[in-house]
């Protein structure tokens, strides 16, 4: 059965959409059998990204893999409460069929709080909460103490995954492994850098996730939407210029994330 | 009548919040009457940042204009047609009130669809929508064929700012006057740049927005939420230091945005 990788942070704009882009690729390029699904209903970047990559294969002739996507349609059952057990079970079934013919499944979330997300971070093997450096961010994961910088308590994103860890407990399943991944980080930004790590590192020992390096702030995560390409499907550069310093970095950052995925049978 | 400007963007982490929370300083600093709305209930960023602004306010003695707050809370109706016409009653009553006391109010939106947000659109007299410098994010306004780089059409999001229109051309009043403001703009970006700063100019003429330039990318931006402040706010430097060429340059993207805005009464 598949190993589930969601990407969850109800903290709109963190990178979502980019990391499920680029964790899919790499998990392809390692030659795993992915499978995907994007539960941000009305926006779906991910698959518009990946919709985007399809076309460029067949305008240009290039094999470029692509992964079994999987979809849900919401109910519109007008009783609220039916409606989302309509859409559990949907997201269940469509999730079991990935799980039987993939390695991997990869599962983008809405930066909002939906039935289908809660359900997907209780099946989730592997949760990613991407992160922007700022407080404003950090203030979704943890309510601080303005006067002291002390942490106060969980906030609202981190009781929709202790809610998802409390499900999959119930049900008998292992823990999930939640990793938090930083994200567009500056170069110039040391002393908010620091506050951030700082409260990170604190967090990650009371609420129980793991702190990844991540992925600066590179135009190179964001310049390629349109061909749905992504860094690491670039030999030598687009049109075959040489790598710059910062593909290259870049992509060590991917194999970094990677790496600290420690997924299964997955070596960067 | 209170003169409503409207933070939208169905797209997370755009700016809004961060925008409204600014927009507000200046124009208590010019000595409006400012009232404000936070219709991300779950998140609340804006008032949360203003939760930190009254706090530092009794903690230091020092002065600082707080607006007038006023809540929405969302229908608990099990049929989601009766909930969804509850809210649209619901904010428009809360509006009405602070529309009576205060020369402007300020709505910061989710970055999801919601009635309250539907409605709050439908309400404005200006709409600020904040936007990254990306390809992903113009693609919630409009469909870029990815062969040709040509737009094939509005988007989800461009969607309801037109339904926001069409309700308001029913209930004959003046058109909104939409914004779209550029935001994070990074410093090495050229090529992406300019092929955002292209589309955005086509698209401005077919479906109706004027482009401001917006803020760069800034980490005094970010780094002051926990205290409630803005950059507006320091005088010298939070620590009595002078002000870095960064603020100042800073500063004068706040004042070009509201000389921008040209919203009545009000010169920067
Ligand atoms: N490391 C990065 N460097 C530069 N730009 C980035 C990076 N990560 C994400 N971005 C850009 O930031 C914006 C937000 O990223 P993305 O859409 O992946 O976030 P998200 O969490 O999926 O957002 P949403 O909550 O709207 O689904 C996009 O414009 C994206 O191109
Ligand atoms: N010009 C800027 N420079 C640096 N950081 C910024 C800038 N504008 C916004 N940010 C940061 O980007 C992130 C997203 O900003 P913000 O929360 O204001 O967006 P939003 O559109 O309100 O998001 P949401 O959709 O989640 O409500 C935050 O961490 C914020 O601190
Ligand atoms: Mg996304
Ligand atoms: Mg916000």
């Amino acid at each position: 059965r598949a190993h589930v990788v969601v990407l969850g942070n109800e903290k709109g704009g963190s990178g979502k959409s980019t990391t499920a882009m680029h964790l899919f690729v790499a998990l392809a390029r390692a030659g795993k059998r992915v499978g995907a699904m994007d539960l941000d209903l009305r926006q779906q970047s991910f698959f518009r990204y990946l919709e985007n990559r399809r076309a460029y294969a067949e305008r240009s002739g290039a094999a470029l893999i692509m992964p079994e996507q999987a979809r849900v349609t919401p109910s519109d059952l007008p009783l609220r409460a039916e409606a989302d057990e309509a859409d559990r079970a949907a997201l269940r079934a469509a999730l079991d069929g990935l799980r039987a013919r993939c390695d991997f499944v990869v599962i983008d979330c809405p930066g909002s709080f939906t039935t289908f997300s809660q359900e997907a971070h209780a099946a989730a093997d592997t949760l990613i909460t991407p992160l922007n450096d700022s407080l404003i961010d950090f203030d979704l994961l943890a309510r601080v103490d303005p006067a002291t910088g002390r942490i106060k308590g969980p906030s609202i994103y981190s009781e929709m995954v202790w809610r998802g860890r409390q499900i999959r407990a119930q049900a008998g399943l292992k823990p999930i492994d939640w990793i938090v991944m930083r994200n567009r980080i500056a170069t110039l930004d040391a002393r908010n850098k620091r506050t951030v790590g700082r409260m990170l590192k604190e967090l990650s020992r009371r609420i129980g996730f793991r702190v990844a390096p991540g992925f600066s702030e590179r135009v190179i995560f964001r310049e390629l939407f349109l061909s749905g390409l992504t860094l690491l499907d670039l030999r030598g550069g687009a049109e075959g210029q040489p790598l710059s310093m910062s593909h290259i970095a870049a992509r060590q950052e991917v194999r970094e994330l990677i790496r600290n995925l420690e997924l299964p049978g997955v070596s960067p």
